[in-house]
């Protein structure tokens, strides 16, 4: 369970201050399949980063499974993270000279899972998300959408409780991004994985069983279905 | 004028041969706001980069304006590009330690533009993608649709005769992308600037006078409406 209470994140001051995120109270609940909706600039991401513990609060509280992150060390929140959620950003953040299948296998490495058991679900990765056979391409040698779809199977990989993904279809074509969401929407009702996303996309807003809006930082609708 | 003739493009050879883009022949007309559309890994980006002369082929001829690439100088087609071309790349390619105000002014000095003419152009350009008032942020100030309306913003600055936009609305809400679509709509209809698409979105589809399918490397598919 991910917990905000009144949290807000603050950009530069005075003149230039940026209130991305104001005031946000909301609640992750295990097996929610959640999309945060608005409008380019709204904050979604900037939300979803302190969420995931990736970013700290300018002010408010933020509770993984109860805990309050400002009083974890950073390696208590990095152990954390590595352990119960997998982040999938807007921009990928794959690593350039790691190949797909590493870039998928680096964080069962560091759970300490082993060889056989790692490779095999990379593999398992790999095909779920339609790019079999790619795996030992490296970044630049896959197209935006291949790209895309290797940093949501690192994500995936090890099965971790709670999936924030930042646009993971948004270079996809309509027929790969359904495949993609059925994978997804599988996980979430057979391991009771929680997503949560940010989204633009249409197809995501349907499957969502609770939808988020955010306008100017602030949620400003909060709908289950 | 831009024309292909059996352009391939290959990557790897032997066992690991990918054949990116399969005997592609095609031109494109000035005034044309022509889509490129198809899977995730179909080829889109690795034409439109051929297109607009910042890849060679492995094969076939590419011609900027009749003069067939292969005998330009890679400075001759650096001035070519910066003459007339506009190119917005699928993962933006934003220079991080320049503003948005410097990134989109950036091509407009090369190209000699005087100053009081280029800065106007720039307000003008982030009053169009709706990003009046971010001017002084640098890339990592700003949210990744922010980013992708500056790399639009960069292009179109300097009044190309054709702009090449890999997937120009990925990160962009439905409103702010129709809005982008509307400018650029605009400015073919009424500047006779041509425009081609490499997207997954619908709403450039529609809008769309050509539709140029891809699968696995070919276009299998070339309507006009
Ligand atoms: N350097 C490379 N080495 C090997 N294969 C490559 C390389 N670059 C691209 N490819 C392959 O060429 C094919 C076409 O890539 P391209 O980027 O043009 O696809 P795309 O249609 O733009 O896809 P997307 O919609 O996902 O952006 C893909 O299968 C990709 O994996
Ligand atoms: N380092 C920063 N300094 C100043 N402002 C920032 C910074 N980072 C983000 N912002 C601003 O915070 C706001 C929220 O950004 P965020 O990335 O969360 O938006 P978003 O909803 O994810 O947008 P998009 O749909 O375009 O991805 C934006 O207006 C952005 O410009
Ligand atoms: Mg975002
Ligand atoms: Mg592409």
């Amino acid at each position: 369970v991910i917990k905000t209470m009144e949290v807000c994140r603050y950009f530069g001051e005075g003149e230039t201050l940026v209130k991305a995120v104001e005031q946000v109270s909301i609640t992750i609940e295990p097996g929610e399949f959640t999309a945060i909706i608005g409008p380019s600039g709204s904050g979604k991401s900037t939300l979803l980063h302190l969420v995931g513990g990736l970013d700290n609060p300018t002010s408010g509280v933020v509770e993984l499974s109860g805990t309050n992150i400002a009083n974890m060390s950073g390696a208590q929140i990095s152990d954390f993270r590595r352990d119960h959620i997998g982040f999938v950003f807007q921009a990928y953040n794959l690593i350039p000279v790691l190949s797909a299948e590493e870039n998928i296998e680096y964080i069962m490495l560091l759970q300490g899972i082993a060889g056989p058991a790692r490779r095999q679900r990379v593999q398992e990765m790999l095909e779920l998300v339609g790019l079999n056979d790619l795996g030992s391409r490296r970044p630049n040698q896959l197209s935006g959408g291949q790209q895309q779809r290797v940093a949501v199977a690192r994500a995936m990989a090890s099965h971790p409780d709670i999936i924030l993904a930042d646009e993971p279809t948004a270079n996809l074509d309509s027929k790969t991004g359904i495949a993609l969401l059925d994978v997804m929407k599988d996980l979430n009702e057979t391991h009771n994985m929680t997503f949560v996303f940010s989204t633009h996309d249409e197809k995501i807003m349907s499957r969502a069983s609770r939808l988020i809006h955010m306008e100017d930082g602030a949620v400003v609708h909060d709908e289950r279905r």
